[in-house]
């Protein structure tokens, strides 16, 4: 399964 | 969610806040730099496209929400407002976009983690936010003058990147969360443009007088 980056801060 | 992360996103906040109430109560935006604030809308606009993809919580939805419309009003403020724009000190407010945008950019397309619209984006908005407050340090350092609120303002904004590292060291040891080295070191980067405006800042609370810059 492909890694999305998730940004998760502001 | 930890402590530094909260207080980082509470001190930008603050800065915002601290900005709107300037120019909302004042009528002034003498010593704000337009550059910087069309740079930071720049930089929200695009980093927070995510808004309609990804849901991460109402906090963070709520907060993206925040810094989109403020910085937008801000501005509006300086360039509409038919009392707040006559304060606008064009002559002194020179340092040009571009000179920032375009290799942010070209950083961007070369550096980042993934090839997608968006993440390119992110990445831009991410080298674009670590220097988008040199316009309004050389705006500090020609009017030399600093007000109060103003200069508070910057302080906020330099609190919150710091106070980001801190939040980003803590998730490394407590989560295993691991930042991209891309935001390390735009972030370190960021932080260290004020280091010489804290000093004087420090300088200036420690001695209790106003807050000067050399010339």
């Amino acid at each position: 399964k492909e890694k999305v980056p998730q940004h998760d801060e502001l | 969610m930890n402590i530094f992360r909260l207080a980082g996103d509470m001190t930008h906040l603050a800065s915002v806040l601290v900005l709107l109430l300037k120019i909302h109560t004042i009528k002034s935006c003498a010593g704000v730099s337009l550059k910087t604030q069309e740079l930071y809308a720049l930089v929200f606009a695009t980093r927070y496209l995510d808004i309609f993809t990804d849901f991460i919580s109402v906090y963070n939805t709520v907060m993206k929400l925040i810094f989109l419309g403020s910085s937008f009003s801000i501005v509006w403020y300086i360039r509409r407002h038919k009392i707040v724009r006559r304060s606008y000190d064009k002559e002194q407010d020179t340092f040009r976009h571009y000179f920032l945008v375009l290799p942010c950019l070209l950083l961007a397309l070369l550096i980042h983690e993934k090839f997608t619209v968006k993440e390119l984006l992110w990445t831009f908005s991410i080298y674009l936010e670590a220097v988008a407050i040199l316009p309004q340090l050389v705006l500090l350092q020609r009017t030399r003058n600093i007000d109060n609120l103003t200069g508070q303002y910057v302080f906020l904004l330099g609190a919150y990147r710091s106070l980001y590292i801190l939040n980003w060291i803590y998730r490394y040891f407590t989560e295993r969360h691991f930042v991209h080295w891309i935001t390390w070191i735009a972030g370190l980067v960021q932080t260290l443009l004020y280091a010489d405006f804290f000093y004087y800042y420090f300088e200036s609370w420690k001695n209790n007088v106003k807050l000067q810059l050399p010339a």
